[in-house]
């Protein structure tokens, strides 16, 4: 059985699953160290200050660093460790699951590995898949990976506030974004200063 | 047979192939978006100033953004796309070679794929490898990634410039890699306005 249909068949019984329970479920993929983990919990709080209850899972290749600043936020936090893959797939993301009580969940955040490349291939079973870039890594992320785009629900461009000091043409960003996704918008924001935040809450549903 | 033994091979026979023709080469890994291009194309500038012939591979999963920058800083490039993989291999560069007169080169450097995770398992058959990574993504790049830098000969941290903009503590990633590697240094550099890169050319070796 090829790798990715079997993955696409665990990924739809894990959507099964959180919907049973009634949760709301997004996979965060993203570069590295474009801010995903400080954007869960700056939409963590957001959510939880709303009377939600959000859990999340912190995908890594190794080590805890943000499955601890996740718990540390509040968030009901699961660590889920790949080894050696540069992206989580549904089989991982079916075993994290088992450690969670989804009954006492209503908001589920699953932080990809950092990758514009291989997560666009491996769907987990969330209701949206969102993808994190950020402003100081250059003009043209969009345009060098465009699958992970066409892949996904919604793309953000973090860290706005540092902009000024960085040479990026943010519209050269978002007119490629637009023109390989004619009906969305790319959210720019900064997790650091909450600008953009509500706006992005609501496009998720929230 | 497996992957990584076959990958090997042919990184041993990648790296007679340049060393028969007295080329220089290097591995520039590292995280999206963390300057390697533009690192690359700076220290061709210097190198060709000192009346070195340098050539470079852009390797990239799509696209030919990074080919153009080089071969517009006068650097004979190449391009090679990947299609799907998140890393170069020993197989892809190869044929890159094919296109090149290496008896017309002094220096190659080879731009992988940005991920700080599976080029580590890819040797490629250069002399040296070096991992980029920048401020802007955080101080827990060593941490999380540890292999990459284990399986590299130099580290760099890049867009220093930046440092005061966003929230880094340099000398807790400069710890985590001296933890791992306590025989190297952390090369600050920044690509911007030139901090570091002499200092990079001699850890080099030019
Ligand atoms: N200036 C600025 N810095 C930010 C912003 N968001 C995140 N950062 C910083 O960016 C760095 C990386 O943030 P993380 O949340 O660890 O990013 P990540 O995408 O989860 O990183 P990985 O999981 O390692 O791939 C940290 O130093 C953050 O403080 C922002 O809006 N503005
Ligand atoms: N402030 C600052 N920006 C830098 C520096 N070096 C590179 N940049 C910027 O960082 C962004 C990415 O640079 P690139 O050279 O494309 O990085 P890369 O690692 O080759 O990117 P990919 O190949 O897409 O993974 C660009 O906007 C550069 O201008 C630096 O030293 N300081
Ligand atoms: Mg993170
Ligand atoms: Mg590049
Ligand atoms: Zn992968
Ligand atoms: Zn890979």
């Amino acid at each position: 059985l090829d790798v990715l249909s079997e993955n696409k068949r665990l990924a739809h019984r894990n959507h099964h699953h959180l919907q049973d329970h009634g949760v709301r479920s997004v996979d965060v993929m993203g570069s590295i160290g474009a801010g995903k983990t400080a954007l869960i919990i700056r939409l963590a709080e957001k959510l939880i200050a709303k009377g939600l209850r959000v859990a999340a899972i912190a995908g890594d290749v190794t080590g805890e660093d943000d499955f601890k600043r996740m718990r540390n936020a509040g968030i009901l936090a699961v660590n889920c460790n790949t080894g050696k893959e540069c992206h989580l797939d549904a089989h991982m993301v079916e075993h994290a699951l088992e450690g969670m009580d989804l009954d006492a969940v209503d908001v589920l955040f699953i932080e990809n590995v950092g990758n514009l490349v291989c997560p666009a291939d491996f769907p987990l079973g969330t209701d949206l898949r969102m993808v994190v870039i950020s402003v100081t890594e250059g003009d043209d992320m969009v345009r060098k990976h465009p699958d992970i785009f066409l892949h996904s629900d919604l793309a953000v461009l973090n860290k706005v506030d540092v902009a000024p000091y960085v040479d990026m043409d943010i519209s050269l960003v978002e007119n490629d974004y637009m023109s390989i996704r004619r009906d969305r918008i790319l959210h720019r924001i900064s997790v650091k200063n909450g600008d953009g935040l509500e706006e992005l809450l609501g496009a998720l549903g929230f």
